[in-house]
């Protein structure tokens, strides 16, 4: 089982 | 606002494409059109839409104004929609509601519906639409729904490996596994089926499955599909519409190890 990442992680908030 | 396709069904397109990706959006009109981005929420994938005034038969837009929408809302009332209807989007100035109108004049029938508009608070994030990528695919998005629907029932889990080779999509489950080589190609007879590849250094990344499930429901907004990916971020599945703008899926990578 992968764990899986989160999108928040990798762009950051305008 | 004051928006006018001249076909109804480019709107309800756009709408099918994410709607069950993600439950609610907020459109924001500027007079450089409309954007909007969501995240789902499970927070693993990002919807972005583009739709510039070229997408219209005429554009008008005085003041910034962001329209909140509940999408299964939306769809109910763009069910509507068919090839030989325009619909006009109006929204006031203090907007607490989106007003559709499809018109039909060779059927001399037109067609209103209200949409009560909702107060979403939602981040947006800065995403850099000409992010820098190790690989580029732009291939037949007919072929990638194809080959995603064939291998996600094997696994919940969706390799996609490019090398000089090609590209390989491939999936590993517990009683069978697969694998789907497709290399560059040029059909001069149908050019929505060529396959190129621009890349810089290889990769190999893994994604849930069910999202790209959700994915490939934006197939009809486009017989291409463009697909960028670099180590350790999330990838880009990009739907060009014809007349400018898209919609784009941002999918987090699972992690490697």
């Amino acid at each position: 089982n992968i764990p899986q990442s989160e999108i928040d992680t990798f762009f950051s908030e305008n | 606002l004051e928006a006018k396709f001249d076909d109804s069904t480019i709107f309800k397109k756009i709408i099918d494409s994410f709607k069950d990706s993600v439950t609610q959006i907020n459109f924001v009109c500027s007079e450089s059109g409309i954007e909007a981005q969501a995240i789902d929420d499970s927070r693993v994938l990002l919807v972005t839409v583009s739709i510039p005034p070229s997408c219209f038969e005429s554009y008008r837009c005085d003041r910034p104004t962001t329209i909140g929408v509940y999408l299964a809302s939306l769809a109910k009332l763009l069910k509507s929609a068919n090839t030989n209807s325009s619909l006009t989007l109006y929204v006031a100035d203090k907007p607490d509601e989106l007003l559709l109108l499809f018109e039909e004049p060779k059927n001399q029938k037109s067609m209103e519906y209200k949409l009560k508009l909702v107060d979403i608070t939602a981040d947006m994030l800065e995403v850099d639409s000409d992010m820098k990528s190790d690989v580029t695919v732009e291939m037949s998005s007919v072929e990638f729904t194809k080959t995603v629907r064939d291998l996600t029932q094997l696994s919940d889990s969706f390799t996609v490996s490019v090398t000089k080779d090609g590209i390989v999509f491939s999936v590993q489950g517990d009683t069978a596994q697969g694998k789907v080589l497709l290399q560059p190609r040029e059909d001069l007879a149908d050019e929505s089926n060529n396959l190129s590849i621009s890349m810089s250094k290889t990769i190999d990344l893994s994604f849930a499955s069910k999202y790209l499930l959700d994915i490939i429901k934006a197939a009809s907004i486009s017989n291409k599909i463009f697909l960028k990916f670099s180590d350790d971020t999330p990838a880009l599945f990009e739907f060009k519409m014809e007349k400018g703008g898209g919609v784009g899926f941002y999918l987090a990578p699972k992690y490697d190890d």
